[in-house]
């Protein structure tokens, strides 16, 4: 018979159905679904002249190489075997159906009319992977299987492997490969192949811990720590090194735990050698990340203010310095407006704590027609340093009419009277004052 | 001065002694300025020559010791927009200021007079001073001279200058003072200084008047600049303060 081939579904019947099928038929129908389904197949209506052990009329039902049954009679009826709504499902992407009949339908002298049988088949993905297990408990031996993992996907599968394997060219099995094991998330494990197994032979593993920058990473290696070791030659056969900042920080095998490790590093390099034999268990690491803290700072003077001091401060934190008034936020020779300081990613202050020199006036303007003296220490143009400004009369008189005017080195630093104005004052002439005017006594 | 006395050091400390087309006048204004009749610099009947010096003495009341203080250098020169130099027998706005290129630094022999504010230091009879090294019996002074004179009402100027027959004019801008039954006045290079009026109430004093012109001297009245009608172009040429 034409075989059914590559399709998805569809149905197969008796020949003529639903008019009564012939006699002395026999016919195989084959049914192939792609690769990786496997063949579904439901009888929706089945009316075959029933015999004892169908002997006469019958569908026979076969797959994987084996006969799944052999049935006749009708649906809900006794006699025979009919096979009711049972599903047949086959193992690979082949089924066959076989039909079969004898040289009459009689019974008693009468001629009785069977339809014959409508069945539905359909593919179904293979579950390759539960194939493959199966296989293992049957000892079958069903091709290549996944040395690691399996993964099932529709009509087909995949294999891949453990952390530290790679799968290997035949897409099946898999070989230790941990050269180039890379870690950037802040905390996690590392350990040697099948820990706390006994890690593969001839390995070169580098295990590299990456981390941003103001991070440091913290080792911590977990028990039960066993590396290949020798009484008197210190770690011949397998040795674990770490390395960060470019230095080594030892070489570790035995039974002794390196213990908890600070690099001060945000790259961390774990290097694992292995020779051709051992059977040691390995080793563990718990790695962990902190933000990297910068000194706390101090004030250089007691007039510096360090606003909202933090008992901590860390990567990215940030500090701002002003001084209290009257004196002026200076760094070296330098005035500054503002002082911000940022901790750097290496545990530094971007820039050194300022001090706070007290602010100068410097020497007050002098005064035309005028003068002034110190009301404070003389020559002392400092904060809150007090000058008189006096003009020499009676030849002149200041603006105002006052007789003086106090000035006062402001936290600005600048000179001011009493109203906050910088102006000093202005000394004019008096007029019409002769300091020796005619006076006429003879009347 | 005619029929005057002799200052004393500090008796006129804003005199200001000029040389400029001859001997005249003026008086310190603040520390830096030299109020004068335009008259001395733009002389009646007489062309101005370019380049003619304008020096400027203050500080005492001999004429060799006060120009042995040196000149104080004039910056610029200020003659009133209104005075027509041109119209022989009108003194009308006779007034200027010099601008000294450095402020001077005022002491007891050197000080500025005030302006004057209000209408009552014109009233008739009130006695004021006259100052100058001008003529003094036919010879000029080598020492400053003093006058005091009183103030005339505007209506004897006018009738003493119809008396005369004179076609000088007589503006609003102008006052006279004198004194037709003393031979006291001011003369010829006096011109330029101020004359000079106590104010009691303020006790200062006040320049009324800038010595302008008179028909000879000591024969009645002499005519002077009235400042009050000035103050304001005063003001607004030197600044406010």
């Amino acid at each position: 018979s034409i075989p059914i081939i590559n399709k998805l579904y569809g149905e197969v019947t008796s020949p003529m159905y639903p008019k009564s099928y012939p006699n002395n038929y026999d016919e195989t129908r084959e049914i192939v679904v792609p690769q990786g389904y496997s063949v579904k197949l439901v009888f929706w209506q089945f009316d075959l002249e029933p015999s004892e052990g169908c002997f006469y009329d019958y569908v026979k039902i076969s797959a994987d190489k084996k006969d799944l049954g052999r049935f006749c009679g009708q649906l809900g009826s006794t006699p025979g075997n009919p096979p009711s709504q049972k599903e047949f499902v086959s193992q690979g992407n082949q089924m066959w159906l076989t039909f079969h009949t004898d040289f009459s339908n009689e019974e008693n002298g009468t001629t009785i009319f069977y339809k014959g049988f409508l069945a539905y088949f359909q593919a179904v993905d293979m579950d390759e992977c539960a194939a493959q297990d199966n296989a293992i408990e049957e000892n079958s031996n069903l091709g290549l299987r996944c040395e690691h993992l399996c993964h099932n996907s529709v009509g087909s599968y995949f294999c891949s492997c453990r952390p530290g394997y790679k799968l290997q060219a035949d897409k099946h099995s898999c070989r230790a490969e941990c050269s180039n094991e890379l870690f950037t998330e802040t905390s996690g494990y590392i350990s040697s192949l099948e820990y706390p197994q006994a890690y593969p032979p001839d390995m070169r593993c580098n295990y590299s811990i990456r981390v941003d920058r103001g991070l440091t990473i913290n080792l911590k290696f977990l028990e039960p720590f066993e590396i290949d070791d020798h009484q008197q030659v210190h770690c011949p056969y397998d040795q674990l090194q770490v390395y960060a900042n470019g230095k080594s920080f030892g070489e570790y095998c035995g039974r002794k735990s390196p213990g908890v490790m600070d690099t001060s590093s945000n790259a961390v390099d774990v290097l694992f050698f292995t020779d051709e034999s051992g059977d040691s268990g390995g080793w563990k690491i718990h790695y962990t990340t902190e933000v990297i803290k910068c000194p706390q700072p101090k004030a250089l003077d007691k007039f510096t203010v360090i606003n909202n001091l933090q008992p901590q401060y860390q990567f990215r934190d940030y500090l701002i310095v002003t001084c209290k008034l009257g004196y002026q936020l200076t760094e070296g020779n330098q005035q500054l407006k503002s002082f911000t300081s940022v901790c750097q990613d290496d545990g530094t202050w971007h820039r050194p704590m300022p001090y706070c020199k007290i602010v100068n006036c410097g020497a007050p303007k002098k005064l035309p027609n005028g003068n002034f003296k110190y009301l404070t220490k003389e020559g002392g143009n400092t904060y809150k340093a007090e000058i008189l400004y006096t003009c020499q009369e009676p030849y002149y008189r200041m603006v105002n009419g006052e007789e003086n005017a106090k000035y006062t080195c402001s936290a600005q630093g600048t000179w001011k009277d009493k109203h906050g104005n910088e102006k000093i004052p202005r000394c004019l002439p008096v007029c019409g004052k002769p300091v020796n005017p005619v006076v006429e006594n003879q009347r | 001065i005619i029929a005057g006395k002799s200052a004393q050091l500090g008796n006129f400390p804003w005199q200001a002694f000029t040389n400029i087309y001859g001997r005249g006048g003026g008086a310190l204004l603040g520390d830096r300025w030299i109020l004068t009749a335009a008259h001395i610099l733009h002389p009646k009947d007489s062309s101005s020559l370019p380049n003619t010096s304008i020096d400027v003495f203050l500080g005492h009341t001999n004429v060799d010791e006060i120009m042995k203080m040196g000149i104080r250098p004039v910056r610029r020169v200020i003659i009133h927009p209104g005075y027509n130099q041109n119209d022989t027998n009108n003194f009308d706005n006779d007034i200027a200021l010099l601008e000294l290129e450095n402020s001077v630094p005022l002491g007891p022999h050197l000080l500025p007079i005030c302006l004057p504010d209000n209408e009552t230091f014109y009233e008739k009879g009130l006695v004021g001073y006259v100052s100058g090294f001008g003529i003094e019996s036919q010879k000029l002074s080598d020492d400053l001279k003093f006058v005091s004179l009183p103030m005339a009402s505007s209506k004897n100027c006018q009738n003493w200058l119809n008396e005369k027959n004179s076609k000088q004019v007589f503006s609003t801008n102008m006052f006279c003072a004198g004194d037709k039954t003393r031979k006291q006045d001011a003369c010829q290079g006096d011109s330029g200084g101020v004359f000079a009026v106590k104010d009691e109430s303020g006790d200062r004093w006040v320049a009324t008047g800038i010595v302008s012109w008179g028909i000879g001297c000591s024969k009645g009245y002499g005519f002077y600049t009235k400042v009050l009608k000035y103050v304001d172009w005063i003001k607004k040429e030197i600044g406010e303060s």
